[in-house]
């Protein structure tokens, strides 16, 4: 099973055009596995990347060496999936579909 | 069913149980199809809400075509229960079944889902693998005959946005692809993503407004404002381009050239904190403010037959 100990959702949101293109530069990086859950899509708009542990670094030193500012929207992707797999176990054992 | 629990996430094999559960306490009204299989030979289920009559107009809705967006297949079951709660007591629901049927496919990838629930949460395309390739699966929402293998999506494999060899590749695809044409009296067609609170109505491939691009936006202002009514959840809508960007192989590109008129996409929840790991807690409300706005368009469908 595919674990994401460590890794982040980072939220940008462009506002010009030369942080779009440093942000869709990212995209085409497929070495640092990155995951677009919502794709550049224009000014203004909230872009949300997947970050994997290892890719953290040099992904914050690209936008940070750009000045793009950003948040961290997930701070461990892990722990969420570990909640929602708790809830899930729980209401199992609460209410068997009869 | 009324002690499912619909404020969690549940299994694949917990969700078809619930759906033959449900088929069993209504007879009279739901009916379960087989249209097809997936990849790996998953059965594709979808539940039919019939008054009787045969052929009738219909509309449709799928949930989970994206496999990580758990939001939309449990959104999907409660929108099943709705339906079966509220047929007699609802005027608005009751008098579009007396004239129309509603096919709800819950979960449209399940080979995808019991992937996110096995071995990747955040897996998002179907799981076909093909001889030659390194990666598997192809994005189900780029796999369709509508501006196929154009921009906005990838000819790479291993990309979450890879159209595919070719269009209807995929058999979750084609299967509806086939329901649709061998039913060919749907009258709308609605597929359920998340997320980014989004109503979008076709192109998704070209900036070419669809011609009835007027009455599609006034649809979704009106769908728009009865969900935001409920909970405050802040919408935006227009045509898949121009909204978002440009998508091409899309389901509802496909539908509307079918002559599907009204043809809409719903981005649910979230609004920019979870993403796809939206809290349990908010299915319920997404699920009721979602429905608020499919009301919407299925009495728009039924008011004005084409």
């Amino acid at each position: 099973t595919e674990t994401f100990v460590g890794h982040q959702v980072l939220r940008i949101v462009p506002t010009t055009d030369e942080e779009l293109q440093k942000v869709e530069e990212l995209q085409n990086l497929e070495e640092l596995q990155l995951d677009f859950w919502l794709a550049p899509r224009g000014l203004g708009h909230p872009v949300d990347v997947h970050v994997p542990f290892p890719s953290l670094q040099p992904v914050k030193a690209h936008l940070e060496a750009n000045g793009i500012s950003y948040s961290i929207m997930i701070q461990d992707v892990q722990a969420l999936v570990d909640h929602e797999q708790t809830e899930m176990l729980r209401s199992r054992r609460q209410l068997p579909l009869s | 069913t009324n002690t499912f629990d619909y404020t969690t996430y549940h299994s694949l094999d917990e969700i078809y149980a619930f759906m033959d559960l449900l088929v069993a306490e209504n007879p009279n009204l739901v009916s379960k199809l087989e249209i097809g299989q997936s990849t790996e030979n998953r059965p594709l289920y979808v539940l039919k809400f019939s008054k009787g009559g045969t052929n009738r107009p219909a509309i449709w809705i799928d949930t989970g075509i994206h496999s990580r967006e758990w939001v939309t297949q449990a959104s999907g079951v409660w929108f099943a229960k709705k339906i079966v709660q509220d047929h007699e007591n609802d005027e608005g629901l009751a008098s579009i079944l007396d004239k129309m049927d509603i096919f709800l496919e819950i979960v449209t990838n399940p080979d995808g889902f019991v992937f996110t629930q096995t071995q990747n949460r955040m897996w998002r395309k179907t799981r076909s693998k093909r001889s030659g390739s390194l990666c598997i699966g192809v994005d189900p929402n780029r796999n369709w005959d509508a501006g196929f293998g154009g921009p906005g999506a990838s000819g790479n494999p291993c990309s979450e946005t890879y159209h595919g060899p070719y269009a209807n590749s995929e058999p979750e695809v084609k299967a509806i692809v086939d329901f649709v044409k061998s039913h060919g009296n749907i009258k709308a067609f609605i597929s359920i993503h998340s997320y980014s609170q989004l109503l979008l109505y076709p192109y998704g491939y070209t900036r070419t407004p669809v011609p009835d691009q007027k009455e599609l936006h006034e649809i979704s202002e009106k769908a728009v404002a009865a969900l935001s009514s409920l909970y405050g959840t802040s919408y935006k809508y227009g045509s898949i381009i121009t909204t978002i960007y440009q998508a091409s192989g899309g389901t509802i590109d496909w539908t509307y050239n079918q002559g599907i008129k009204y043809s809409f996409t719903f981005e649910l929840r979230d609004t920019g904190r979870y993403g796809f790991l939206l809290p349990a807690k908010q299915i319920v409300p997404t699920a009721q403010e979602t429905w608020l706005a499919l009301q919407v368009i299925m009495q728009h469908a039924r008011d004005h037959p084409y």
